[in-house]
């Protein structure tokens, strides 16, 4: 049975996109077999993985789609990225109106995880990419999950967000899911030439002592880079540091016990 | 009577907050009366213009409080920052609860504009900090503002959701505010260093040639360190690239007519 992670943060452009197609590809390099879900109405990993925008308008298939209609199977819409081992389903821009749509449905925070139930037993890890939000998705993404992941600029700004997401995944545990274990928070971003990065590190090490993962990811144009092939960096530029900090991520998680 | 401003980018990270507090500087340091509004439940603005993180948990007196009481006068709920000529109303972590919260109240998309009422004539210019999120909130910052500023990091991702904040923005012009006028496109985060950055800004300037505004924001640490300190970077390091590149931007914007 998969373990299932959320990649979450309400702060944006803080790498929810980049760790997860990334995280994702460095797992299933090592052998795994890995689901990604796009819970963004950006649709970033669905481009991220090689979808041409163009693409992006069509409605079936999406996690949207499948999230409206109960008689569908989402085993019929997965995708299979360039990636060995690595399958997707594709984000939707119309995800953007999930909080008024189901604000009054029974039982709305669950909708993911009876989803997901048909292909539990396909994969090792599913890893879902969430929106810069604590709304509904992110909730269902939760209530769906075993571990969450919380990626962190290394930004004074993104320091002030991080008890909010606690405070999320407090009610989540206490209402929707026990199960739910906080991985760790990821360093990204870090820039090694300015003081900044290693002064916002230390703040959080301190907050946050046994949370902060051992792997920090560096700043490196290659992941921008590799975002426009639509590729992940494992493929794009498999010998870069950031290639290499994704796939130590990836044996870091596994010793955790974040993924089975 | 004053011009109302939305910052506005459902793409996470991409400066809005950063334009919305040096913009706002700015354009009082050059004499004009100018009130921030933090419209994002991370409040990172309030926290940036010196706020400490543990009173951002007062719930009376944020446009929260004022959005959800029709008898409370903003006028009453101004705060002063250090910036003479620049005035604040605070954000709270409630109003990520508006979508839900609003979803069948009756011209939900007018509560900014009908409580922003009485101090049109108290100010020069309005500015509005957005969530990353084209939720209610940001459609009733569209819908009380005359003008609409995207901020775009100079990074792949960010270009994909250029058409999805236009899409929004059509939809508030023909619904709920015809006057709204798209003030233009600021690249930030711009990095010298790569070209990554200039063949984004390549792009988006063959994409929207006229909206693309001349003024560009480059990459410099000093925009994090003002943000510890709790002021804009026109105070905290006002001869640097960074605080030029925003009176350049206020100069800009005032001679597009923008601003008045
Ligand atoms: N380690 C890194 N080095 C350099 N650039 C990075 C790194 N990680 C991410 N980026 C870039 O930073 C931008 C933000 O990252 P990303 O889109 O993954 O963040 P996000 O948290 O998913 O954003 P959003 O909140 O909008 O969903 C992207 O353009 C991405 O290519
Ligand atoms: N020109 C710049 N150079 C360097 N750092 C910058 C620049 N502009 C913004 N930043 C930093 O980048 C991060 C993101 O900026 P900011 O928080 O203003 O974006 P935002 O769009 O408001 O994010 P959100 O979507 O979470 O509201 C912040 O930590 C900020 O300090
Ligand atoms: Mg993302
Ligand atoms: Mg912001």
């Amino acid at each position: 049975k998969a373990r299932v992670v959320s990649i979450v943060n309400q702060k944006g452009g803080v790498g929810k996109t980049t760790t997860t197609i990334n995280l994702g590809a460095a797992l299933a390099e090592s052998g795994r077999k890995v689901l990604l879900i796009d819970f963004d109405s950006q649709a970033s990993m669905t481009t991220g993985l090689g979808i041409k925008p163009a693409l992006l308008k069509e409605q079936s298939g999406s996690i949207w789609y499948l999230l409206n209609d109960p008689n569908a199977n989402c085993a019929d819409y997965i995708l299979k990225s360039n990636v060995p081992g690595l399958d997707f389903i594709r984000g939707h821009k119309d995800l953007a109106a999930a909080d008024a749509a189901f604000v009054s449905e029974i039982a709305k925070e669950h909708k993911l995880k009876k989803m997901l139930q048909p292909v539990m037993d396909l994969y090792d890890d599913i890893l879902i990419d969430c929106s810069p939000s604590l709304g509904t998705l992110t909730v269902n993404a939760l209530t769906a999950s075993d571990g969450v992941l919380i990626p962190m600029e290394c930004e004074y700004f993104a320091i002030l967000g991080l008890s909010l997401v606690k405070e999320t995944i407090e009610k989540v545990i206490q209402n929707t899911n026990s199960n739910l274990n906080v991985i760790g928070i990821l360093a990204t971003r870090f820039d090694k030439k300015t003081g900044h990065s290693r002064d916002v590190l230390k703040l959080i090490a301190n907050q946050f002592p046994d949370e902060i993962l051992d792997t920090i990811i560096a700043r490196t144009v290659r992941f921008s880079e590799s975002t426009v092939q639509g590729e992940p960096i494992t493929t794009f530029a498999s010998s870069s540091a950031g290639a290499t900090a994704y796939r130590r991520l990836a044996r870091e998680l596994v010793s955790r016990g974040g993924v089975k």
